[in-house]
C-alpha cells in the first residue's frame, strides 16, 4: 500500500498575473513530482498541490525565491488518511455490532 | 438500503451490493444496466430510474470517473436513494420521472476506485498499462473525443493529466460513449467531481462560447442559488473556468446535449479530496438541490 507520510498540501493564492504564470510553470517542472489537487485558474483563486516529503524544501525554496507566498493545507497527508480508515474501520465495527 | 450507512464511505463492492439492493427493492423503478466493463473487467453499472415508457427523453448523472474523489461516489449512492424515497412525494422530482428518465453511473472508474481503497488513495485515473511506460493509467476526463490532445491535458503517462492514446481509448468512457450515442434521447448530463465548489459548462477546450451560454449561464446561477441555500456554500460558476481539452461534458454538448454540466463538490478548505465521511450527507443534499434545478429546466425546456 502506498503511503504518503509527510507529503504536504500546500496551499498557494496567486496575487497578480505575474504570480500566475509562475504557479502555472511548476506545472511542467517534473523534478518536483507535484500533484495538482486543484489547478491553476485565477489571480485570488487557490491553487492547492500535493508535494511529496523529498521534494517539499526544494519546492519550498523555489516559492520563497520567487516571493510566492504558501500556506500548508495540509501538514501530514499520511496522518489524515490513517483518521480516515480509523473512521472507516469504527463505522463498519458498529455496523457489525448493530447487525 | 434503509439501514445503508450514508455517511460513510464504502468499498466498491459494497457499492455493487447498494446498486443490486435498490434494484430488488424498487423493480417498478429502478433497474441496472451493464453497459460495458473497465479494463479489469469489472462491470460498468448503471442505474435506470424509469417510470415507463420507451427511450423517454433522458437525464445523465454520473459520479466517480475520478477515483479519488469520494464523496462524489458516496454522494451518488445518496441520490440514487433520495430519487426512490422522494418519487411521488416531491411534486418536481414526481413530475421530472414522469416525463424521463434518470440514469445514474456510481461507480464510473471502478478499477480505479478499488484501487484507492487497496492500494493508493490518491489514484485520479484509471487502471489501463501504458505500453512502453512504467507509469498507469489514463485521466478519463481528458480522453473523449473534444479537443482531444489540446492545452489542459498531458501526453506524458506519468502525468496526472494524461490524455491516453487516443480519444475514447478507456473503455470506462468509451462504454459511455457508445450508451450515450446509441440512446441517442439524452437531454441533460450531469458530471460529478470533488473539490473546488464549482459548476462549469462548456467548453473547457476552446475560449469559443457555446451558443447556448446564456441560457447555460443563466440556469448554472440559479442552480448554485438552490445549492447554497441549505448550508451557505458558495460555487462559482461560468465556462472555461480552467482550461481541459478531452473533457466529457464538451463531447457531450457537441453531441447535441445542451445542458452539459460539471460540478465540483464542496471544500471545506482543510481536507481536499480526504472530506471527513460526516460531511457525506451534506455535501449530496446540498448538491441535490442544484441537480434538481437543471433537472426541471430540463423538463420545462424541450428542445
Amino acid at each position: 500500500k502506498e503511503t504518503f507520510e509527510g507529503h504536504q498540501v500546500i496551499r498557494i493564492v496567486p496575487k497578480n498575473e505575474i504570480e500566475l504564470a509562475l504557479i502555472k510553470s511548476l506545472e511542467d517542472m517534473a523534478e518536483f513530482e507535484l500533484d495538482f489537487w486543484r489547478g491553476v485558474t485565477d489571480v485570488f483563486s487557490p491553487v492547492d498541490v500535493r508535494v511529496p516529503v523529498h521534494t517539499l524544501q526544494s519546492l519550498k525554496s523555489h516559492l520563497e525565491n520567487l516571493d510566492i507566498k504558501f500556506s500548508t493545507m495540509i501538514e501530514n497527508l499520511q496522518a489524515l488518511l490513517d483518521e480516515e480508515l480509523e473512521e472507516m474501520d469504527a463505522a463498519v465495527h458498529e455496523a457489525e455490532l448493530r447487525s | 438500503t434503509d439501514s445503508f450507512d450514508y455517511s460513510r464511505y464504502h468499498p466498491l463492492s459494497e457499492i455493487y451490493s447498494f446498486q443490486d439492493m435498490l434494484v430488488a427493492e424498487n423493480p417498478n423503478l429502478v433497474s441496472k444496466i451493464v453497459i460495458g466493463q473497465s479494463y479489469q473487467g469489472r462491470p460498468l453499472n448503471v442505474l435506470k430510474f424509469s417510470t415507463g415508457g420507451t427511450n423517454r427523453p433522458a437525464i445523465w448523472i454520473d459520479t466517480g470517473i475520478h477515483s479519488r474523489e469520494w464523496v462524489t461516489q458516496a454522494s451518488g449512492i445518496w441520490f440514487a436513494k433520495k430519487i426512490v424515497k422522494d418519487y411521488g412525494s416531491d411534486p418536481a422530482l414526481t413530475a421530472i420521472l414522469n416525463n424521463m428518465d434518470i440514469f445514474l453511473e456510481i461507480a464510473t472508474n471502478p478499477d480505479g476506485y478499488h484501487y484507492t481503497h487497496t492500494s493508493n488513495r490518491m489514484w485520479r485515473k484509471t487502471r489501463k498499462p501504458n505500453p512502453g511506460s512504467s507509469c498507469v493509467g489514463v485521466d478519463p476526463n481528458r480522453n473523449w473525443d473534444a479537443g482531444f490532445g489540446g492545452p489542459g491535458a498531458s501526453s506524458s503517462p506519468c502525468s496526472e493529466t494524461y490524455r491516453g492514446p487516443s480519444a475514447h481509448s478507456e473503455s470506462e468512457v468509451k462504454s459511455i460513449v457508445d450508451f450515450v450515442k446509441s440512446h441517442g434521447n439524452f437531454k441533460a448530463f450531469i458530471s460529478i467531481h470533488s473539490y473546488s465548489q464549482m459548476l462549469m459548462y462548456p467548453y473547457g477546450y476552446t475560449r469559443t462560447p457555446v451558443k447556448d451560454q446564456a441560457e447555460l449561464h443563466q440556469l448554472a446561477r440559479r442552480a448554485i442559488t438552490d445549492l447554497a441555500s441549505p448550508y451557505g456554500t458558495r460555487y462559482r460558476y461560468g465556462s472555461i473556468i480552467y482550461q481541459a481539452s478531452g473533457g466529457a461534458i464538451d463531447w457531450t454538448y457537441n453531441q447535441g446535449i445542451k445542458y452539459s454540466y460539471t460540478f465540483e463538490l464542496r471544500d471545506t478548505g482543510l481536507y481536499g479530496f480526504i472530506l471527513p465521511a460526516s460531511q457525506i450527507v451534506p455535501t449530496a443534499s446540498e448538491t441535490w438541490l442544484g441537480l434538481k434545478v437543471i433537472m426541471n429546466h430540463a423538463l420545462r425546456n424541450p428542445y
